[in-house]
Parts: C-alpha cells; structure tokens; sequence
C-alpha cells in the first residue's frame, strides 16, 4: 500500500484517488486523524470528513469543508494539502499543536463528491449537486444557496436551470443536510471555514442582508490579519468584508446559516485568481496557493482557540 | 464528455451601476447559454463569462454596443482543459 508521502500534492486528482489518499492519511498519523463518514451523496457516494484529535469528547471544533461548488478544484486540492500540513505540523509548529491539543478540526475536503466524479466524467464546468429538480429537465442544486439562513432570498434563483437555484426548500440536498446534521449534533463547533474558488476575498457573514452581523468589527481585524498574512507569502492581494458588502447579497450561504446557528467565527474564502485561467487554474499553481493560505487559515483558527465562547 | 471547444471567457468591466445591470440581462437570455463564472458585483469588479462559441458574434456585439471594456481572459477553454488532462495523466505516470 502506497505511503501518503507519495502522493503528488501538485496535480488534481479524481474522487477515488483522494478518497484512497486519505486512508493512508489517517494509517500514516494514528492516534491524531480519523475518518468519519457524515452521510451519502444524492447518488450514493460516502460524504468523508477527516479529525484531526488528540482526545477528548465534544471538544470545541472548527470545521472546514472544500469544494462544495465541484468545478472549483484549487479549493479540493488545497483541501488535500490542508489536511496533510495540519497532520504533519501537529507535534512541530506550536500554534497547530496547541490548537490541536485543546480543539478537534473537521475537515471535509469533497463536500460535493457528485459534482466532483462528474467534473472528471462528464463536464469540467459542473457547479452543483446532481439530484433531479421535479418539473426541469435540469439537474442540481447550488449547495451555497441551499442553507436556511435568508433562504430563496437575493442573489439566489428559483430556476431549476441556474447555476445559483436554491433548491425546492432549505437542507434539500443531502450533502448540505448532511453537514447541516453534523454540526448541529456536534454542539459544540466554534469556526466554520468554507473554502471557495476564484476571487481571493476573505468574506463573513452577512449574505442575505446588508446589516451589519454583531461581531462585524472583531470579524473584521480578523480577516484584515489573515489577508495580510497570506498576501506576505507570494504578494497575492486578498479583498476581505462581508459577503453583501464585498460582492453582492447572497442568500442561502453556508457561513450565514453557521452564524445564525451561533457559529461565531464563520469564514469564506475565496482562493486564487490569476486572471488568466478562472477555474481552470494550472495544477502548478495548487503548492503556490495552499502554501499562501495556510497562514490565513492558521490565524482564524488560532483566534478561535484563543478567544474561547 | 462535453466539450468546450472554441468557448472564451471574458472579463468585463463595467463602469457604472447601469452597465452592471445590462450585463446581467445577458444572464438572463438563455438562448445564448452564457456561464458567469464571476458575477458582476458591481463598478469596479470585473466579470468573468464563459461564452460558449456559438454565442460570442451576439456577446461581443452586445459588449461593444454599449462600449464596455472586457479582455479575452481565455481564448479556447478547451486547449486549457486538454492540458489540464495531460498534466494528471503525467502525474499519473510518475
């Protein structure tokens, strides 16, 4: 059996060969990451989330997912060499082992797996889900619009046939309920990080609406620490501010609903932009970009461990 | 497997309010099966549309008409697609 040491970082992968890479993950680091099974797709597929623990029960978490929108392949990649850098850092870098130490992290690398095999089968340019819409000939939902927060509200479509549609009610898609279940089950999760492709924004809630969130101001000197922390790796310029003020309103959107649930430290990113290749960034750019947001990540998650609510 | 075959993306700037509306009426004509891979957020934030071949004279001629500064951000999706292929087949060999 193949060591994860040999696995290629820098190329995309399909379903199988990530999913595989993962069971060499949690072989390779025992007693620190584990494999869980949350649900399964609409066609059946197994919805995987690694965690990343040192013990303990019900400890504060923060949960990760990448990839929900399956065309975005950057965010699934660096997903990968995410979760490898957290296993291989615990036990050498001080802030990934005192996180480690004292909160688990969930980290669900193919939150769409559907749109993932049919990215790679079918069509390189599928966004959503693949479940039947009753009445359209049009399959899939947008898994970013489908949460119950502002739900069918602006910046989302109720056709059948748009990249955007929201689906016939919140949660209806298995993927979304699925972690919907996890984190309600869980209780005790503290961040949300929801990673995106391609704008290279850090955005917070809110979506749906262009009030302010209570913890607008802390959120913000957050994602102004973190941006500037990633654009000191390789100079990438990061945009950050709530997801209304900063693009447009969005409603339905997976950090929304996290901060509704009271899931304080609620964060999207949006990853790479080169300007030149969209979502179809080169597999070259995959090291160059999970390198630069690691220490964006590391700093939401250090402030989660040290600002305890 | 679909292909993309001749498809660009453009990257559009609109100047004001007015013109980020306008692009968002192209979103709406489903005849020409354009793919906003990036919204227009508004003045300032660019756009970025997946025009699929058949469709670009009618985009093009709809960007210009009502003077919109836009670039060819990529020309032929799909030569980027094969060489996105060939790159995990070459992973996959070593």
């Amino acid at each position: 059996k193949r060591s994860s040491r040999a696995f290629d970082f820098g190329s995309y992968h399909t379903l199988d060969e990530i999913y595989s890479w993962m069971d060499t993950l949690v072989e390779d680091h025992p007693g620190l990451v584990s494999k869980i099974q949350i649900g399964q797709s609409y066609e059946g597929r197994d919805l995987l989330v690694l965690k990343f623990s040192t013990g303990g029960s019900a400890r504060p978490a923060i949960w990760v997912d990448t990839g929900i929108h399956s065309r975005e392949w950057i965010s699934q990649a660096t997903g990968v060499w995410t979760a490898n850098k957290i296993a291989e850092e615990y036990g050498r870098d001080p802030s990934v082992t005192a996180l480690l130490d004292n909160m688990d992290v969930f980290l669900e690398i193919i939150a769409n797996p559907d749109g993932f095999v049919f990215t790679h089968s079918s069509d390189r340019l599928w966004r959503k889900t693949r479940s039947p819409n009753t009445g359209s000939h049009c399959l899939g939902v947008d898994p970013n619009r489908n949460w119950d927060a502002g739900f069918g509200g602006a910046g989302s479509s109720g056709d059948p046939c748009s990249d955007i549609y929201h689906g016939p009610f919140p949660h209806s898609e298995r993927e979304v309920k699925a972690i919907v279940d996890f984190i309600r089950g869980h209780g005790n999760v503290k961040s949300v990080i929801s990673i995106h492709s391609y704008s290279q924004m850090l955005l917070f809630p809110y979506g749906y609406t262009s009030v302010p969130s209570p913890d607008y101001q802390e959120m913000n000197e957050l994602a102004k620490k973190a941006v500037s922390d990633l654009a000191a790796v390789y100079g990438t310029k990061y945009t950050f501010g709530s997801i209304a003020d900063t693009i447009y309103t969005a409603a339905g959107t997976t950090v929304d609903w996290a901060y509704d649930q009271g899931v304080k430290y609620s964060f999207t990113l949006e990853l790479r932009d080169t300007g030149r290749h969209g979502f179809l960034l080169p597999s070259s750019q995959i090291l160059p970009t999970a390198t630069e947001t690691w220490p964006a990540l590391l700093d939401i998650m250090v402030h989660v461990l040290e600002h305890p609510y | 497997q679909r292909q993309f075959q001749g498809d660009q993306v453009l990257r559009i700037m609109a100047r004001d309010e007015e013109q980020a509306a306008l692009l968002k009426m192209l979103e709406e004509q489903e005849e020409l099966q354009v793919d906003f891979w990036r919204h227009p957020f508004g003045p300032g934030h660019p756009a970025d549309l997946r025009v699929p071949f058949p469709s670009l004279g009618a985009v093009k001629g709809f960007l210009e008409s009502h003077s919109f500064p836009y670039t060819v951000m990529i020309e032929d999706v799909q030569e980027l697609l094969d060489e996105e292929k060939e790159a995990m087949a070459r992973s996959r060999r070593v």
